[in-house]
């Protein structure tokens, strides 16, 4: 492991840790420099598998899997501590989050090309496991190792691991599987079956043709628009000051009826809004 | 000007501070994090409209999972349950409850080479909404444990 990629002293925790972590760069296509963060096992690091975490948007950074989901010290709302999360999955894997494509987070492009898209994400993300396994944690290139991730992830995830797949004989990573949560699958089916997943949670009634352009437009704004939480329909909808120029939602959003005619309008809408609560 | 029901602002003041940058090595030149690129979602060239192929191509060679919290609507669990059905797999178990710590975690149902599930009451972001069931069942996927 690289020594200069240890994190030795990490602001805000407060409780003992039992695992090593590190933080650094790994080189994806020419110019990409994506940034990591490598949780090892608090179990048994040479015996564990790897996972590799990609969260989604497109253009959403890992660092909200490691920090807020599924790594060992979540961020208090204070913005200044780490708690303890005894459901990491670092209790039982090595966990990689890998912050992509280049301009996400603290990922950067030395000539500034932000512009990317499918493809060349994946090819830069698998030249990014390449540098990891080869460069920076050889040791672990014998573990076994699965591919999850979220949300748009859903294409980050197949499109990288078929990569890995084609790429065995050149470069052969033990890879056992791969998980993928809420993951965006295909557009069409995500986009038809969220109207039955509205009407079943009585969102909206069928007194109307769900098939016109302007029904769906009413039945998209109740679901996105009006106040409820996207992402957890039965949780709270917490106000959010200004967290930032561009947001979780509307990178979310942007997957959702992308070529309906009211797209334009949806996303118009959830910028004006603000703390419209219901 | 964020919409509600996201808030990431503690995220952001965290990862900000001067100190956890130099604690995880980022260099000076790279600029302020954010938690999602205005620039990098608006420019992205979406080349794929639907996973088929690449499904197609995985489940006759690796184990995969999908799973989805049941009350997201970001991408719904019924969208990816039709889109896993529609690959045709052969079933190998059939759709059931799985639970943890004796409550119901949601429902499984199990192709070859294809695990199909569900997480009760968990959103988008499962691992956080629902953090010992999510624990449960990626521990159970990886090691091959009956979910």
């Amino acid at each position: 492991a690289p020594d200069s990629d240890e994190i030795i002293d990490l602001p805000g925790l407060n409780h003992n840790i039992s695992f090593r972590h590190y933080s650094g760069y790994l080189s994806g296509a020419e110019g990409k420099h994506l940034h990591y963060w490598f949780v090892e096992s608090s179990r048994s690091p040479a015996d564990d598998p790897v996972v590799l975490w990609m969260n989604g948007g497109p253009g959403c950074s890992s660092m909200e899997g490691l920090l807020a989901e599924l790594g060992p010290y979540p961020v208090n709302p204070d913005g200044k501590t780490l708690k303890e999360n005894i459901y990491a999955w670092n209790k039982m894997a090595n966990v990689l989050f890998l912050e992509a494509p280049a301009c996400v987070g603290y990922s950067y492009d030395t000539n500034g090309d932000c512009a990317t898209g499918d493809d060349e994400v994946s090819f830069s993300n698998y030249l990014a496991l390449k540098d990891f396994f080869t460069n920076k944690f050889p040791e672990y290139r014998k573990n076994e190792f699965f591919i999850t991730g979220e949300s748009y992830a859903g294409v980050y995830v197949p499109t990288l691991t078929v990569r890995v797949l084609e790429g065995q004989q050149d470069f052969n990573i033990n890879l056992q599987g791969y998980a993928i949560g809420n993951g965006l699958s295909s557009y069409k089916l995500n986009d038809d079956s969220i109207i039955f997943f509205g009407y079943f949670h009585g969102l909206f009634g069928d007194d109307r043709s769900c098939l016109l352009f302007l029904q769906v437009a009413v039945a998209s704004d109740i679901i996105y628009n009006q106040g409820l939480n996207m992402y957890n329909l039965y949780d709270d909808c917490p106000a959010s000051p200004s967290a930032g120029n561009f947001s979780r939602v509307e990178a979310d959003l942007s997957n959702i009826f992308k070529e309906h005619k009211s797209h334009p309008e949806m996303m118009l809408k959830a910028r004006k809004r603000i703390n419209n609560l219901t | 000007l964020d919409p509600p029901c996201t808030n990431g602002t503690n995220l952001l003041m965290y990862l900000n501070t001067p100190e956890v940058r130099k604690a995880i090595h980022i260099p000076d030149s790279v600029g302020k994090f954010e938690l999602c690129s205005d620039e990098v979602n608006h420019d992205y060239k979406r080349e794929y409209e639907s996973m088929k192929p690449q499904y197609e191509f995985l489940t006759a060679r690796v184990r995969g999972l999908v799973y989805n919290g049941d009350i997201d609507m970001a991408c719904n669990f019924l969208g990816d349950e039709w889109f896993v059905e529609s690959l045709g797999l052969r079933v190998v178990e059939g759709r059931k409850v799985w639970t943890e710590g004796g409550q119901v975690g949601g429902y499984v149902k199990r192709f070859e080479n294809l695990d199909l599930l569900t997480v009760r009451g968990a959103g988008h972001m499962v691992p956080e909404d629902k953090p010992a069931p999510a624990l449960k069942m990626i521990t159970s996927f990886i090691f091959k444990k009956p979910y």
